[in-house]
């Protein structure tokens, strides 16, 4: 999967891409003050034997210990648990889920919005393909909209950047592709080599999304992210 | 030698039973041909049994190629035409409940030697969706083989159909079930039952059919989108039934009749009914039991968890009841709305569970066999007791009322429940007894749902109707139909909001009118104005409920409005009646087709309800030898010619038992 990180304050955002085998599930956002879970679950394409090796999230899930909630996410369907009591939903409903400090809106065959009180709010995104497509699968797409809510002990592949940290972008020189010159970052007292890229965010535009401007940085966002990719691995959704 | 399929000069050749049915409104319609073979005229009777739900929209007599259509008229104008006819010793056609869930429909007409006749009735109901599916149910009864013999159903449902079903209790063996056909693919489903004559014969040798018993198709539509809303002609039908949603945790209470009336088979099936009901009881739900007779006794001071022990303790508790005694039903009931009160304010129930239960899924099931004849104790005046109970219940919980056998005040029960936001049903004192009343609490004891309200944007409909449920149960299905202001809308938008098990949800449907036109556009399935049919159908049926506890004004206003459309739309409902009149020998020969209700309500309508459930007596007349077949009965007189005319041997003389 394809990850963004936007700094507003600096105008500027940086993107890196993990490549998990498919089947393994990422932890995405942890936070243990709020109680707040976001772990996602990596599929491929249809086909193992295809030629680029994509990877994204099919399954999502999103869990509040502190209010015995949870929600999966995946493209066929939406479940949520409230302690032992399940609901399950379509993509194609058009429907308001609310009780006490969350609020889940399912967008029929568009995104998914799930608030817990105020100052948390995340968006889940539905990629849909040609149901024969040989290749490609139906995915999901996950966004932060608001975090300012959740403690400074956040943490996770998305949840470290949560906090303000500090990077330096210089040097910048063309790189192996005309159209992309490469730089110089400095981040978390690495100094990386990354390339000026694009990446889409698709909250408002599902099928062509809208281009933002990135640094992407190589290996898995090593030297970016805390650790190594593989520290992110659990075992379950939940 | 006789040719096979003429019974005394009769020759039945054609019966077809024609269902089309969309979005689950079902047109019906059932047409049947015979020639009278002998050398005189000879009386030809058409007995059709139809669902008690449905409404007859027309019925049309054809003799030799001259078709007499029928005209819906009001009950009070039709009976004056039917009882000249009568008066006169002509024939009369009757609708009359039979048995459980059907009217029977009979008219019969003489016809002259040689002379064709064709009857055609057609009848029209909206499927209700129980346990998950919806029923059409046909009778089927010949006593005679026919030639051209079928029954032919095609169903257009636009969200598509996820399971067909049809079968015929008298189906024994393959050969008859290859006249059996089913399929449905996406939108389309149809069954077809055409079973041959050697089929039909009861034994390779004889000439009696064996087609007799229930033919009932059974469908469901896909359920990707909780919601489906139809829009054709300026209206609109808005079907609602979401799946996946956690069961609202119940308080239930159950007031049980123990008085003398129960004694016997019914308290012995009343136990069975509940030791099952209690094997299904969440562990989430509450219960208690009152036992009224002339006493009032109670199985715990309180409502109780369903944990397995005190489940285990309800066993031996409803094991250990007898039946005997005078019957109080004022304080059996007043005591159980008591307790769930209680359970409300003293938060003895969690929370949550409490608001809605009490709101929505308590449910006062009083099985209640009103004492034949009644011996009552405490209070025993109907309306005083129907008075308490409302203004215990304050409308915040559901009563439902089952009621045990035919000898009871039936109407007082119904009319309780329905003042109560509940509903009554009649437990039939069968072997099944206790599978009705299982049958009917696992009806309501998975609610989903409950304060369900149905919501359009402001100034866009008009005469909408019922739009707001107490509860809406899984495998059930809420519908919603009215009329749009604007025809030429380009987008038609609903929220249905209602109170989930843990969380308040609003269901919203858009529909854009372009897709709904491709989603309609199987127009040889669809019956031109249906959804506006449909409409009407559903408007009727709660202006008739709503009359049943309506009073002054109110009532008159009520029975005004579903007058007006029954007359409008052609429907012989409660308050009208089809006459089909045959000029005959210089005479009239009239035929009536007319509804009955459950029993006497009130002065309105008991008059009209029991003379048109009686025969009336003429003698001399000749007694009618009646046969039977696919919902029809064909028979002959015995009588010389063509202006004879003939009535039944046995002559019920009041009103039915419902």
């Amino acid at each position: 999967p394809h990850f963004l990180i936007q700094i507003p304050e600096k105008g500027d955002a940086i993107c890196f891409n993990i490549d998990g085998d498919p089947g393994t599930v990422l932890r995405l956002i942890q936070d243990p003050v709020t109680g707040l879970t976001v772990n996602g679950q990596v599929i491929g394409d249809k086909s193992p034997d295809s030629k680029t090796r994509k990877t994204y999230f099919g399954k999502l899930g999103i869990a509040n210990a502190q209010m015995d909630f949870r929600i999966e996410v995946r493209p066929d369907k939406i479940t949520l648990w409230n302690g032992a009591a399940q609901s399950t939903f379509s993509w194609l409903d058009t429907v308001t889920v609310a009780q006490d400090g969350l609020s889940v809106r399912i967008n029929r065959k568009k995104n998914m919005v799930v608030s817990f009180g105020d100052g948390v709010t995340f968006v889940v995104v539905l990629h849909q393909v040609w149901k024969k497509h040989p290749i490609h699968q139906d995915f999901l797409g996950f966004y932060v909209v608001d975090s300012h809510r959740m403690s400074a002990q956040t943490h996770g592949l998305l949840g470290q950047f949560f906090h303000p940290f500090e990077f330096k972008v210089s040097d910048v020189h063309p790189g192996s592709d005309p159209t992309k010159p490469d730089a110089t970052m400095v981040v978390k007292n690495h100094r990386l080599t990354v390339t000026r890229g694009s990446q889409k965010d698709y909250r408002k535009d599902v099928s062509s999304g809208t281009k933002v401007a990135c640094w992407f940085v190589h290996n898995n966002g090593q030297g970016l992210i805390d650790g190594v990719p593989s520290d992110y691995i659990v075992p379950d959704l939940f | 030698s006789r040719p096979l399929g003429v019974v005394d000069g009769i020759e039945v050749y054609s019966t077809k039973i024609s269902c089309k049915v969309t979005s689950r409104f079902a047109h019906n319609v059932v047409t049947t041909r015979a020639v009278n073979r002998a050398d005189t005229a000879k009386e030809v009777s058409f007995d059709v049994e139809l669902p008690k739900t449905a409404f007859i929209t027309n019925f049309t007599l054809t003799i030799d190629g001259v078709t007499y259509p029928g005209n819906v008229k009001e009950k009070e104008v039709a009976k004056k035409q039917y009882e000249k006819a009568v008066s006169q010793g002509k024939t009369a056609g009757l609708v009359k409940a039979s048995g459980r869930k059907l009217e029977k429909f009979t008219v019969s007409v003489n016809v002259a030697a040689g002379s064709k006749v064709s009857f055609e009735l057609t009848y029209e109901e909206l499927l209700k969706r129980h346990k998950g599916k919806y029923e059409m149910y046909l009778k089927v009864q010949p006593k005679q083989l026919i030639k051209h013999f079928e029954i032919e159903a095609d169903i257009f449902e636009p969200q598509g159909i996820s399971m067909l079903d049809a079968e015929a209790s008298f189906i024994t063996n393959d050969l008859l079930g290859s006249a059996l056909t089913k399929s449905f693919s996406g939108k389309k489903g149809h069954v077809s039952f055409k079973p041959s004559l050697d089929q039909q014969r009861s034994c390779p040798t004889c000439t009696d059919s064996l087609l007799k018993g229930d033919f009932t198709i059974t469908y469901d539509v896909n359920r990707e989108s909780p919601a489906n809303v139809q829009i054709v002609n300026g209206y609109f039908v808005h079907f609602f039934a979401p799946q996946g949603l956690p069961v609202v945790s119940k308080n239930v209470v159950f007031v049980i009749d123990v008085s003398g009336s129960m004694h016997g088979q019914k308290i012995k099936q009343t136990k069975d009914a509940l030791l099952k009901i209690l094997e299904d009881m969440k562990e989430d739900d509450y219960l208690n039991f009152i036992l009224f007779s002339g006493d009032v006794t109670t199985w715990k001071g309180n409502l109780v968890q369903a944990t397995p022990e005190s489940i285990q303790q309800a066993r031996e508790f409803v094991m250990n009841m007898n039946a005997g005694g005078m019957t109080n039903i004022n304080d059996g009931l007043l005591r159980g709305i008591s307790m769930l009160n209680t359970a409300r304010e003293v938060n003895a129930v969690p929370e949550r569970s409490t608001s809605i239960t009490e709101l929505v899924q308590t449910v006062a099931g009083a099985v209640a066999g009103l004492g034949t004849p009644p011996s009552p104790s405490g209070e025993s005046r109907p309306k005083k007791i129907q008075e308490n109970v409302r203004n215990a219940i304050r409308g915040k919980f559901p009563l439902y009322n089952l009621g045990f056998g035919n000898n009871l005040n039936y109407n007082f029960l119904e009319s309780m429940a329905l003042e109560n936001h509940g509903l009554a049903r009649r437990i039939y004192e069968d072997s099944d007894a206790n599978l009705q009343l299982q049958g009917f609490y696992e009806e309501v004891a998975n609610p989903l749902l409950t304060g369900v309200e149905v919501e359009y944007p402001e100034n866009t409909i008009l005469d909408l109707t019922q739009n707001t449920y107490q509860h809406f149960y899984d495998g059930s299905e809420i519908v919603v139909a009215g009329r749009l202001v604007d025809k030429d809308l380009n987008s038609f938008k609903a929220d249905v909001k209602g109170h989930g098990a843990v969380n308040d949800l609003t269901f919203t449907e858009e529909v854009d009118m372009k897709e709904m036109e491709k989603a309609l556009r199987e127009r040889e399935y669809i019956f031109g104005n249906y959804i506006e049919r449909l409409w009407a159908y559903l408007t009727i049926e709660q202006l008739l409920e709503k009359r049943k506890n309506a009073h002054g004004e109110e009532k008159k206003n009520l029975t005004a409005q579903a007058l007006d459309l029954s007359l409008k739309y052609h429907f012989v409902t409660p308050l009208t009646s089809m006459v089909v009149t045959k000029p005959e020998d210089s005479e009239e020969q009239t035929a009536i087709a007319d509804k009955p209700g459950e029993g006497p309500t009130d002065a309105e309508v008991i008059p009209s309800m029991a003379y048109l459930t009686r025969y009336q007596p003429q003698p001399p007349q000749t007694p009618c030898h009646h046969g039977e077949f696919p919902g029809s009965s064909w028979g002959k007189a015995q009588g010389p010619g063509p202006s004879t005319s003939c009535l039944p041997r046995s002559q019920p003389h009041r009103v039915d038992g419902d």
